[in-house]
């Protein structure tokens, strides 16, 4: 099973975006494809047209040992289940402040799934706190979507740090595979610096044995298109709400890059 | 002196393009502002063109009491005034946290230039932690920017709360002014059906004593425009950048949206 952390602590950038429709063209592709949401906004809960109130058994409850990672997972779409969020998660963090091993929860907790699925897909808040750590504990990979904007740069390097410390610390396995340009404005010269830019940054880390020697920009950026925005409104992926829209196509390239290159590693 | 928190917890909204741009346009207009940097990121600091590394004394070190406002407070553009954040904000929730009267410290802070200035305005981080409950009570008003999507509607609830309680609790005067629709498509439909939502949610206060009762969407909506995400890689207001785009325009319109509403109060 791949396991996979999209995260940036900077908000409103594509993470939630990323993995419902990344996870949603994997699933279409026949794989098996579990995602979490370790968000206490619950976005891809409501995203895949959930309702965050209703949901007993949480990434919460699993998280405070209340309930079994592989009892609490739902069928969303063929091929494609939830771990979802609920309004409880708001409290995680101070509550699981104390208690020992409590970046390694969750990694301990999706265990006994190991070889049911191809893919596992984690939505992560936009900070760096124990939620995101938890992710990071349990993932062997990072996906990192970003904004090619001059101030999403600032940030950045604190996210590669935070990668390489949980590495060096906690999850030895711990990788960052690709950065994915999200809400791309094609016709600015500004992404197109701020790629630049990422890929020196990339570069001087070539051959070293950081945690993010080996990170690539994918080559597919997502566009910006209102259809991804609308989509969650309807609790639909992009796929269901309008198949044949750049979203979908540029969502569609980014599960086929990333699929793909896994069968080479 | 009108005193304006900028807010929302959800991240990059426009919540500081809207302080940087907002202010330069009223001290355009020959007011006095000010300006305060809440967030640890620095993005107003930064964006205004200068290095929060290189600064000594920041909103921390007032927050801390190690400084005093009116001794820190530079001078950035003709009648703008800025105090800058520093790499040391990043601890100042965790350390203030047991200090008496925590989330009033920096309204205490700001009270010896009450008659200097013309407008104070707070840029604060994407969070309802304690740095933005210390600019809800320092404010008399709140100004809300706002993406026009879906999801963006789901925390709204959550910030208005906030407000009410800070207004119940702490502060009386604070208000609910403004919400302003920032990175406007307006070729699409989802931003004006998401604006008729925000219109009826606020008609359903009017005559209540809510915090919120007389809040307003504001007339200007800010449209989406590159620009405005150029500027701050050259440390530069939208006017000094680009000075005849549609960002500028839109910034000036608000500036005069906002001024003129405080004459007829
Ligand atoms: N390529 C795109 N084009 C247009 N809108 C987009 C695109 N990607 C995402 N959006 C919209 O932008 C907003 C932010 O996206 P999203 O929620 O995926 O970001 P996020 O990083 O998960 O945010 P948060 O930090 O709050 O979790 C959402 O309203 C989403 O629908
Ligand atoms: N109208 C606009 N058109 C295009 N880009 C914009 C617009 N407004 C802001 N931006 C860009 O979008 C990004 C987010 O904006 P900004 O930093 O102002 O949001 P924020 O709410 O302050 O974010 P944060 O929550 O991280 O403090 C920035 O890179 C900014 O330059
Ligand atoms: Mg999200
Ligand atoms: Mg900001």
């Amino acid at each position: 099973m791949r396991k996979i952390a999209v995260l940036n602590q900077k908000g409103g950038v594509g993470k939630t975006t990323t993995v419902v429709n990344t996870a949603a063209a994997l699933a279409g592709m026949g794989l098996k494809v579990v995602v979490i949401d370790l968000d206490p906004q619950a976005h891809l809960t409501i995203h895949l047209g959930l309702e965050p109130q209703a949901i007993r058994a949480s990434s919460y409850e699993v998280l405070t040992k209340e309930a079994r990672f592989e009892e609490e997972i739902m069928l969303v779409r063929p091929n494609l289940w939830l771990l979802p969020a609920n309004i409880n998660l708001v409290g995680a963090e101070s509550e699981l402040v104390s208690v020992v091993g409590r970046e390694t929860i969750l990694r301990e907790a999706i265990e006994p799934v190991e070889d049911q699925f191809d893919y596992l897909v984690i939505d992560c808040p936009p900070s760096l706190g124990l939620l995101t750590l938890n992710a990071l504990a349990a993932a062997d990979e990072v996906l990192i979507p970003l904004q090619p904007h001059f101030l999403a740069l600032q940030g950045f390097g604190k996210l590669l740090q935070t990668v390489e410390l949980v590495n060096k610390r906690i999850n030895p396995r711990l990788k960052v595979q690709g950065i994915l340009l999200c809400m791309f404005d094609t016709r600015a010269s500004l992404p197109s610096e701020v790629r630049a830019d990422i890929e020196h940054f990339l570069e001087s880390a070539r051959g070293t044995n950081c945690a993010w020697a080996q990170a690539q920009i994918l080559p597919t950026f997502i566009r910006r298109n209102i259809k991804l925005a609308e989509a969650p409104s309807y609790g639909q992926t992009i796929f269901e709400y309008e198949r044949n829209c750049h979203g979908a196509e540029d969502y569609t390239k980014v599960a086929e890059s990333i699929h793909s290159q896994g069968q080479t590693t």
